[in-house]
């Protein structure tokens, strides 16, 4: 049965995206099956893989009003085992809308529990808030994995999302741990990576992934061109790295 | 009376939050009387600026639930000509606790109207969500300015804003228009900062602000010290990059 992974992080702008999609692709290059859900209204992850938003198609947004089931707004992607669950701006109504719906937390949790027979790992995009669809995969998952940009605005966010994950495993979700905190973005010519990197692992220690994602441009540039950095430059150090974390993680 | 001045974007981790205290700390060294107000429940603009959060300090939180009234939170700042409204992480739950109060869109715009004669500018730091704080905010402003990252990502998400900003000035705010799109953390060493560039000059001509602010590590270093750039490094990029903002937007 699946291994269901949250990629969160309330603080805008720290690779969320960009780790959901290469880790999630790295993943699936290594033979397993792979679903990456979009639960982010901004639809990131969803265009970062190549796939239009259309009007005409269900998507994540349908499936947490419970109109259709999330086995059939699944899409392929160019890696035979990576497929994707996708959003929709439409998505940014559904906390007001899904307000006064009963247990409105747990949709995506019953969502996806049919499909966890059918995937090895189930990768989940969040936005940048603590809101219904963060609260929503932080119950579906087994795991968080927390992007922390080397920057001094991420170290402060930090406190909140460890508290909300502890609230969650202590009314929704008692199975949720933090897989680790994913230091991106590290320029090591900048002397604040650095500090930010070493306050992080002293306070810490074992929950940071070996694995640092480097700042490298590839990363930002194959999302216009709707691939993975696996399949847009393989010999970068943004696919080396995520390669890595991929291996990292299977191994753990 | 104030001219109010929203810094948004639902995308995360463009600039809005160091848009917001450097043009607020410019416009402060030109001599007019401004206020920055951070309804982020992350608390940035509050903690860039070096104002502790407090939990015995009432803040913008208490504000919004009409406990006290804003003038009785506001702080000071290293500049005699700014000061700061701070946020708080209790913010988070604001969302929550408003959605039955009446006009909880208008809760800041009430709020900010006995203060409007004692600044000459009020600007308001978003969270990247376009949520009832940022309606707060875009329901309060007569203007709105839009940091945009010179990445991929970060176009996807400008109509899905433009249309929420439509949709206040239509049912909301009949003033509300847009300021201006600013580019940020613009590197020229990087081919996808040209053309995120070149596309947003050509789709919106004359609502893109003539200075750009450049990737410049010192604005990253200012918030570490609780300073806005002018006054942690007065001679880099950075800092001369939002004082000619600064110009820009006081000759408009
Ligand atoms: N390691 C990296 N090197 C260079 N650029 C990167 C790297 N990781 C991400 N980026 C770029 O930085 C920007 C922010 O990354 P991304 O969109 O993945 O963050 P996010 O946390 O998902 O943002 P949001 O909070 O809006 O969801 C994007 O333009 C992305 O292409
Ligand atoms: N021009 C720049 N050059 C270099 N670094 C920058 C620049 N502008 C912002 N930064 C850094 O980039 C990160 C993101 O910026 P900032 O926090 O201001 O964005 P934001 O849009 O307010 O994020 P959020 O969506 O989380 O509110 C911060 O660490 C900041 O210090
Ligand atoms: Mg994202
Ligand atoms: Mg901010």
């Amino acid at each position: 049965s699946a291994k269901i992974v949250a990629i969160a992080n309330q603080k805008g702008g720290v690779g969320k995206t960009t780790t959901a999609i290469n880790l999630a692709a790295a993943v699936a290059v290594a033979e397993k099956d792979v679903l990456l859900v979009d639960i982010d209204p901004q639809a990131n992850a969803t265009t970062g893989l190549g796939i239009e938003k259309d009007a005409e198609q269900k998507n994540l947004y349908h499936v947490l009003l419970g109109e259709v089931p999330l086995d059939s707004v699944l899409r392929k992607t160019e890696l035979s085992h990576l497929m994707v669950a996708p959003s929709d701006n439409n998505l940014f109504g559904a906390e007001v809308e899904l307000v006064s719906v009963p247990e409105r937390e747990r949709r995506l949790r019953e969502a996806l529990q049919p499909l966890r027979a059918r995937f090895d790992y189930i990768f989940i995009d969040c936005p940048p808030s603590l809101g219904l669809l963060t609260i929503n995969a932080l119950t579906a998952a087994d795991r968080v994995i927390v992007p922390l940009q080397c920057e001094y605005y991420a170290l402060e966010g930090l406190t909140s999302l460890l508290n909300t994950v502890r609230m969650i495993k202590d009314s929704l979700n008692p199975e949720l741990a933090v897989d680790g905190i994913l230091l991106t973005m590290f320029d090591r010519r900048n002397a604040i990576a650095h500090r930010v990197s070493e306050e992080v692992r002293q306070y810490f220690t074992d929950q940071v992934f070996e694995t640092v994602i480097p700042r490298n441009v590839r990363l930002s540039e194959a999302p216009s061109f709707g691939k993975p950095i696996m399949l847009y430059d393989i010999k970068s150090t943004g696919s080396e790295s995520y390669m890595a974390l991929a291996r990292e993680i299977l191994s753990a």
